[in-house]
């Protein structure tokens, strides 16, 4: 059937007014991240190179929660998580918990195939990284001001928001705060 | 949250997915991306990653869900994923997934995904509605 490839760069209530300054930046990476990896499956390199080579892509671009751009967490920071998984072996690795490493997926790739382990975590993560010599940077490299006001919506809202969220009135700010039943927590 | 899949000449399987989490999440708090077969899973069937509310990724491992339903159940990696979106709370699941055979599927219960696809057979898409 030959190769074939997918990638996404978050989900959510993306609304069909988004301006143009915010679609353009982001389609314009989807299309540069989908024709490095087609190129790469059509010069014959394995599907695992591809999709780090994607994500890295992916990762790099600040209109995308992942690498620099990456969302904030209640206290400011940055706490960056990625995995890998190769199907033909059952092979992965995982990261959670960076605040300075430029590419977690490669430090997920690291992961699997340099340890014994499939995921490593904050201050052991971090520290796994400046053992393996992977590029970082300080965590104020990976904050936007894009995403200080986000997080500062989300505080005056008092709710997390996943990747594309649109601001709520304080009404319907308490509406999805209540739970609707008694497994609301459930997990 | 961003991720890729993929399946090379040889039908070798692959995925991997990055993500932020979300804004205002606790500190110390993990989503679903880095846990295996949650949001990101792939075998020599097929390969998955998701994206959207990370809890609720979690508490169905979607990604492995896809790839269970293709295994033992022998349904279309479509059927697969079509069925573990739909059984997700509205609005909070997106995934896309290829299979060995080259299919390509692109599934969510959210407004709209940022997302694209490519094959060898030359089918080439990029969309967010």
């Amino acid at each position: 059937m030959g190769w074939a490839l997918a990638l996404h760069g978050g989900a959510g209530d993306v609304p069909r007014t988004l301006p143009p300054e915010l679609r353009e930046p982001r389609l314009a990476t989807l299309r540069r991240s989908l024709d490095l990896g087609a190129a790469a499956l059509r010069e014959g390199r394995p599907a695992l190179d591809v999709v780090e080579l994607v994500v890295r892509e992916l990762e790099d671009c600040p209109h995308f929660n992942a690498g620099r751009g990456s969302v904030l967490a209640a206290d400011g920071t940055v706490e960056m998580d990625a995995a890998v998984m190769e199907g033909a072996t059952l092979r992965c690795g995982a990261v959670s918990g960076l605040s300075t490493v430029a590419n977690p997926v490669s430090l997920a790739r690291l992961v699997m195939e340099r340890t014994p382990h499939v995921y490593l975590a904050f201050a052991g993560a971090e520290a796994f990284a400046r053992d393996q010599g992977v590029e970082t940077k300080d965590p104020s490299h990976f904050i936007t001001e894009h995403n200080i006001e986000r997080l500062r919506q989300a505080k005056e809202a008092n709710r997390v928001q996943v990747d594309y969220t649109q601001p709520m009135n304080g009404q319907a700010t308490q509406q999805a705060q209540t739970p609707a039943d008694d497994n609301s927590q459930t997990g | 949250t961003v991720g890729c899949v993929a399946v090379d000449a040889a039908g070798n399987l692959a995925a991997a997915t990055s993500t932020g989490g979300l804004v205002n999440k606790m500190p110390g708090r993990i989503g679903d991306t880095p846990l295996v077969g949650a949001g990101t899973y792939a075998n020599a069937l097929c390969a998955v990653s998701a994206t959207g509310v990370g809890e609720e990724i979690i508490r169905r491992t979607a990604a492995r869900d896809v790839a269970a339903l293709v295994e033992h159940r022998g349904l279309p990696l479509r059927d697969a994923a079509a069925r573990v979106v739909a059984g997700a709370p509205r609005g909070s699941v997106g995934l896309v997934a290829v299979s060995r055979g080259g299919e390509v599927c692109m599934a969510r219960n959210t407004t709209a995904m940022f997302r694209a696809c490519a094959t060898e057979a030359g089918h080439d898409e990029v969309c967010i509605w």
